[in-house]
């Protein structure tokens, strides 16, 4: 397994805010949660109609989501699995070499 | 027997520096392999400079990939570069004409501690590898520790925060090499360009402030012209404009310290794709991003050798 299979069950989701209210709210949401900013880099770029992409580690994605629903964000699954997503791509490759 | 290189596949470290060791082997008269410095952790910081060495006192080009570690697509993109230009210098005259004209410094992992760990550890690592005293996190953003604005809005003092500016600007050696570099070359260094993803965006300064170039015609022309060439491949779609108002304001960048060091064509690509798959481009889509960019690369370069 790739990276000792670390990434199994992380995810990437994408936020776009629609208001001041939710980019605050999600502000206050990540000072306190630990996620991998995709983009942008940073909590400091966050902006109205802009996607924010993150990275968030299995063990926190069902809190993550429980808190958008609750807060009525609206977010989307960019990658459900990123160790699956990773391996799938590494197949690719080996059978391309088979070939 | 021929040299296999796989060019639509990415490539840990090793297999790259073996890669260009080979180029310069392989391409005497129109390829030359040099190291810049060191990295934090003793990792030659490996430079091609690519020309018809014939002629002498010309304008020249830079092109990093690999500043942020995990943006794979951007080595990929850099050795690219230099298969198409050596292997259609002869054939291509346009390619012929600005490597006769231009010099081409590649530079295809400038974050070669960050890479490194990207492929052994952690697939989505940023920062160099360097460490910090006072804390437990390591690291410091290469594209926020350069001396333009320091650490200003965009940036994070904060050692474990993706953004760090570091201790001080400059203070991570990959980023003193380069900047070493380029201040000794600034004569000649005509085109700075930096190649980051993902988002399909083409980049100019200011990152830092609100506020139009002075030469903000001549660039937003190349600009123009790059991302019309790049959309000719494949109709890919790429944003433009000033970093601060097309992505967001940051201070310490690459580009805009090149520009403010005198180099009047300062570039950031971000490549594909938007998102779907972010940093895991796949590799079946490495040869049409390389292409595309290919394109308006060429496209920048072919307006150096043009008066504005």
């Amino acid at each position: 397994k790739l990276y000792s299979n670390r990434y199994e069950g992380d995810q990437v989701l994408r936020i776009i805010p629609s208001s001041h209210v939710e980019i605050q709210l999600l502000k206050q949401l990540f000072q306190n949660m630990t996620v991998d900013f995709w983009q942008p880099s940073s909590t400091s770029f966050i902006h109205m109609g802009s996607s924010v992409d993150i990275h968030v580690g299995r063990n926190s994605t069902g809190r993550l989501k429980a808190h958008l629903q609750q807060t009525h964000i609206h977010y989307e699954v960019l990658i459900p699995n990123l160790q699956k997503e990773m391996e799938k791509q590494a197949g690719y490759r080996s059978s391309r070499k088979r070939r | 027997s021929e040299f296999q290189y796989d060019y639509e596949v990415y490539h840990p470290l090793e297999e790259i520096q073996s890669w260009m060791f080979e180029m310069n082997r392989t391409h005497p008269h129109l390829v030359d392999m040099f190291s810049i410095g060191r990295s934090y952790e003793g990792r030659p910081l490996y430079v091609l400079k690519l020309g018809n060495r014939k002629r002498l006192h010309k304008k020249a080009m830079w092109i990093d990939c690999g500043v942020h570690a995990r943006e794979w697509i951007g080595p990929a993109f850099c050795q690219w570069f230099v298969r198409e230009a050596v292997n259609s210098y002869l054939h291509d005259s346009s390619m012929r004409r600005l490597m006769n004209q231009l010099n081409f410094y590649i530079m295809p992992v400038f974050n070669v501690d960050g890479y490194h760990y990207s492929w052994k550890t952690d697939r989505f690592w940023r920062k160099t590898r360097s460490k910090n005293a006072k804390y437990h996190c390591r690291g410091v953003d290469a594209n926020r520790n350069w001396k333009v604005k320091w650490c200003d809005e965009g940036a994070s003092l904060h050692p474990c925060d993706d953004t760090y500016c570091g201790p001080f600007p400059e203070s991570e050696p990959e980023v003193k090499a380069v900047a070493r570099f380029l201040r000794k070359h600034r004569k000649h260094v005509k085109a700075y360009i930096s190649i980051h993803a993902y988002a399909q965006m083409l980049l100019y300064p200011y990152s830092y402030k609100y506020a139009t170039i002075p030469n903000f015609d001549c660039v937003e022309t190349a600009a123009q012209n790059a991302v019309r060439a790049l959309y000719s491949a494949y109709g890919v779609r790429y944003r433009y404009g000033p970093a601060s108002t097309t992505l967001y304001v940051s201070s310490g960048s690459s580009i805009d310290w090149a520009y403010k060091n005198g180099i009047p064509y300062a570039f950031a690509f971000e490549l594909r794709d938007t998102g779907y798959y972010g940093f895991l481009l796949p590799e079946a889509l490495i040869g049409p991003t390389c292409m595309e960019t290919m394109r308006a690369v060429r496209a920048i370069a072919s307006g150096l050798l043009k008066k504005c």
